[in-house]
């Protein structure tokens, strides 16, 4: 049958190799 | 073994109360060994039900809210698993040490694999310009006890997210670990957006599955917990066992064992304040069983069929502080391609009834994420805005009535690594409902 209601179909795509390396993963997170 | 039995447990964390004084190292103790308390129940339930192996949650015996100096009676020296150290047995070898201890001790009285999240102080040398003030390095850190009490892992997290009172270990550390029932490797929490080391354990030290604590704070539509999580799992093709923190006032719930193709048990509560245990059968070595997905061209379908007609009526709007196009779905069944930049996204759909008080629509973003604009994102959804006016497209929104007979949603995707989410109303997972086809498609399965 069909489908339960939907919020969302999603594809995530990461590309890690454009990520921006101006700070490293190093540096703590703070958004 | 070919399988075995995985436990999670989504824990209520105890925490202290709010405050700038460190408290004493007893009072600490006292904390932690209240939250111990809890996860032994846990523990010991998931042994008699047959699991080989838990995972707790990270921030799970002292909570989250601290500075450099708050946090420091919580730590303990871990020592580098090579020693060779079952804690239980020889309590005193590496000084002070009774949380270590008794986690140990848990994992041996009750023969099963136990992680647990605890915080390490490693002492430096004052001359060493990167020594912080007080002389110690202070780590975010998993450890792992084989069902001998045997410490076997330790992970220093690397990717930390607003935790001032943790230090970055100098490299992403890769550790993995040999059972009977697969190689394991772990990681914690906001690790899992990136590269090093979360894809790297997969791809480079062919890991059967992860242990994954977590204290992960839900964010509609594209980053609540199980929705990520299971899609993670699904696009690296690996089994994850995310154990998540329980605390509803922070939108932190959702727990599951994913395995490659499904989620196998997951849990999402945002109605009560009591912790899950979660248990499931998974593959011990996915890859040879029968049910592994094969590799996707994420971008086959999407790059080689003409383009559906771009309306001229395509809109920007926001998800979080990503700019996306969108376009609606103003008919009850279609096909559309709304673009970003590069990224091209299509979708053919057929609902089974428009609900008049919803509309969907299809979006498109590629660019650096967010305000610090470090991880590049390229992503296509089809999702309900939150009321009728297009202008709140992309905001939260938890509950749905429109049902699809029919979706297939592609991207022109330039990156191999893209995970597929689907979310119900409710903020329910879809398992076995959906699935993802070689040329990239991602497609119900009516």
């Amino acid at each position: 049958g069909p489908s339960e209601p939907i919020l969302t179909v999603s594809l995530f795509g990461r590309w890690y190799t454009k990520d921006s390396h101006s700070s490293s993963g190093g540096i703590s997170n703070l958004e | 073994r070919d399988t075995f039995i995985a436990a999670v447990y989504e824990h209520a964390v105890l925490r202290p109360k709010d405050t700038e004084t460190p408290v004493s190292r007893d009072d600490a103790l006292l904390l932690m060994n209240k939250n111990i308390d809890i996860l032994e129940k846990a523990i010991k339930q998931a042994a008699e039900q047959g699991a080989q192996i838990i995972v707790t949650p990270e921030d799970a015996l002292y909570g989250w809210k601290f500075t450099r100096e708050t946090i420091f009676p919580y730590l303990e020296d871990i020592p580098d698993p090579q020693v060779d150290w079952i804690p239980c047995r020889d309590p005193q070898r590496f000084g002070h040490t009774p949380i270590q201890t008794r986690l140990s001790c848990l994992a041996k009285n009750n023969s099963i694999y136990v992680l647990a999240n605890i915080g390490d102080k490693k002492r430096c040398d004052s001359q060493d310009s990167t020594c912080p003030p007080n002389g110690y390095f202070q780590y975010n850190t998993n450890v792992v006890y084989d069902a001998k009490g045997q410490l076997v892992a330790r992970y220093h997290k690397y990717h930390l997210y607003s935790e001032p009172q943790f230090d970055v270990p100098e490299k992403p550390e890769l550790v993995t670990f040999d059972t009977t029932f697969g190689r394991f490797g772990i990681f914690t929490c906001f690790d899992i957006l990136f590269h090093d080391p979360a894809v790297a354990l997969v791809k480079d030290f062919h890991v059967d599955t992860i242990l994954y604590p977590t204290a992960w704070m839900n964010v509609l539509p594209l980053l609540t917990a199980i929705e990520f999580h299971s899609a993670w799992a699904m696009g690296l093709r690996v089994n994850l066992l995310a154990a998540n923190i329980h605390h509803v006032q922070q939108n932190m719930t959702g727990s599951g064992i994913y395995a490659p193709h499904l989620p196998r048990a997951y849990h999402y509560d945002m109605e009560t304040d009591s912790g899950r245990l979660l248990l499931s059968e998974v593959d011990s070595r996915p890859r040879t069983s029968p049910a592994y997905p094969t590799a996707v061209g994420w971008s086959a379908y999407a790059t080689t069929i003409k383009p559906f007609p771009v309306r001229k009526n395509t809109f920007s709007g926001f998800i979080s502080r990503d700019a996306f196009n969108f376009t609606a779905l103003f008919e009850n069944a279609g096909n559309l391609t709304v673009c970003h930049k590069d990224l091209c996204c299509h979708l053919s759909y057929r609902m089974l009834r428009k609900e008049e008080n919803e509309v969907y629509v299809l979006g498109a973003f590629t660019g650096l994420h967010g305000r610090r604009r470090r991880e590049y994102w390229q992503v296509c959804t089809m999702l309900k805005c939150k009321t009728t006016n297009l202008t709140t497209c992309g905001q939260p929104v938890e509950t749905a009535l429109t049902r699809f007979d029919i979706f297939s949603l592609s991207g022109t995707f330039r990156t191999e690594y893209v995970f597929p989410e689907v979310l119900l109303t409710k903020v329910q997972l879809s398992p076995g409902k959906f699935e993802v086809l070689k040329d990239g498609r991602l497609v119900n399965k009516n």
